[in-house]
């Protein structure tokens, strides 16, 4: 098996039949496809809920020929479906031109190619097993289709194996009899939708000095991945950080690779998550210049100087210099071209500066010193984009 | 018999990742060598015996219907994060 390099972070996905084929009547296009799903939900914890309306994960759709994604279909033959991996949404096009079929020898099996699509949309690539459903060519209707050991190997590595579940048996130990699925996952999803997925509003975000980067929220946080939540986060922050509270408003890692934290008129120093002397202190005696109840700070790369943000202003603090803060400032953030008022983080990835507000993120264009609000991405969805939701 | 033509066995091999998409501006010539090498890597992916040229084998395999995600996924396949 081959894995496309994403995953689902999740293990309840919602899919949606946005539109239905034009041979087929829906409810036997509804059983169809819920039974495609059932062939991955078997051996994993997974579970596929339909729904007919709304925000999905899984989007479906039966189209002919261009269809709006780049990728056309090409009449009766050849190209069956395509589908994409969960890093790019996860959605599922079938060519309407083909004879999609229901336990018949003639034309093409819906449930055979459907369950195949769903592999890539949960992660999978085309496998070189021959018998493998993830295997990229039609074999023809399979009457007793059999998912291969090779998918289930692939599927398990990406979402563990299905959980021993209790049968009832006295004092809730499984009897001799009992499952044989594995207790052990591999590397299992959050156990539900994060909540990071549910309210991606969050109070700041900010880079480590080890490169990590880290989300605050209330009195938890959680380390990001490149492709979302890291596993077994959330955390409590006054668990590892000592001393720091929750409900943190900025923080920003400065060149000398030390972490400050601010929240109200105070702020904290840390090494890693060590607290660095004697804090909190005042923003006032370490930050002259700088408001309290800051929104958000980054220092931004281009001249290394710290950045505040707060409601519709922003400071430049540059502690080489006396005073720190020019008497122009504070000024306008609406001097920089598209950027929000009354942000709540703010962060550096990749050489961009990125801005969060409630649920949405800005991506700021260092050359053109604006938002890069002419991309029409932007803004763009926390959740999905960096929670991975 | 084949079924399908040698161009459009060229471009099923770029479709499908074997093949890096036509450059216009090069013509859209592709040297032997990396014609041979695509043609071997799609042979060895799909079970085929490896000749590295166009055979009836491929041929017929080409003309099969399939699904139409790349076989080879690797950097630079889609559109990145964030």
């Amino acid at each position: 098996y081959a894995l496309q390099g994403s995953r689902w972070r999740v293990k309840k996905l919602t899919y949606k039949i946005s539109k239905y084929p034009r041979n087929l009547p829906q409810h036997k296009v509804d059983v169809e496809l819920n039974k495609a799903f059932k062939v991955w939900s078997e051996y994993t914890d997974l579970t596929f809920i339909q729904k007919k309306s709304g925000q999905v994960h899984i989007e479906i759709r039966f189209e002919k020929g261009e269809h709006g994604d780049g990728d056309p279909f090409d009449g009766p033959g050849g190209t069956l479906a395509h589908a994409y991996f969960p890093v790019y949404g996860g959605d599922a096009h079938f060519d309407d031109a083909e004879q999609w079929t229901i336990d018949s020898f003639r034309g093409t099996n819906l449930f055979q190619v459907a369950a195949h699509e769903f592999g890539h949309s949960l992660g999978l690539s085309h496998s070189d097993v021959k018998s493998a459903l993830m295997a990229p060519f039609y074999r023809g209707y399979e009457p007793y289709f059999q998912l291969d050991d090779d998918d289930i190997q692939g599927i398990q590595s990406l979402y563990g194996k299905k959980s021993v579940k209790n049968d009832g048996g006295s004092g809730g130990v499984p009897s001799g009899g009992g499952p044989r699925y594995g207790t052990t996952t591999t590397s299992p999803p959050s156990e539900e939708d994060s909540e990071l997925c549910t309210d991606p509003k969050i109070d700041t975000m900010f880079n480590s000095a080890e490169g990590h980067i880290y989300v605050f929220k209330g009195d938890r946080y959680w380390r990001l991945t490149a492709d979302g939540v890291a596993v077994g986060y959330p955390k409590l922050i006054s668990h590892s950080w000592k001393g720091l509270p929750g409900n943190i408003d900025a923080a920003f890692t400065y060149k000398n690779g030390k972490t400050y934290f601010f929240k109200g008129s105070k702020y904290w120093r840390y090494v890693g998550k060590r607290m660095d002397g004697d804090y909190p202190k005042e923003i006032s005696e370490g930050f002259t210049g700088i408001p309290d109840n800051i929104d958000t700070a980054t220092v931004w790369t281009g001249n290394g100087k710290i950045y505040f943000y707060k409601g519709t202003k922003f400071w430049r603090f540059d502690p080489a210099q006396k005073p720190p803060v020019k008497n122009t400032y504070p000024k306008l953030t609406s001097n920089w071209e598209g950027i929000p008022n009354n942000l709540d983080a703010s962060i550096v990835y990749r050489g961009y500066t990125y801005f969060f507000k409630g649920d949405a993120y800005y991506r700021f264009n260092d050359r053109t010193f604006s938002m890069d609000i002419a991309d029409p991405a932007f803004p763009r969805s926390t959740a999905y984009w960096w929670f991975g939701c | 018999a084949p079924v399908i033509s040698q161009t459009a066995a060229m471009n099923y091999l770029s479709q499908f990742g074997y093949l890096q998409p036509m450059n216009p501006t090069s013509g859209g010539i592709i040297s032997q060598d990396a014609l041979s090498k695509a043609v071997a890597e799609f042979q060895a992916f799909a079970g085929l015996n490896i000749t590295g040229d166009f055979d009836e084998e491929t041929f017929k395999l080409m003309a099969l219907p399939r699904c139409g995600v790349k076989d080879k996924v690797g950097p630079g396949f889609g559109r990145s994060k964030r």
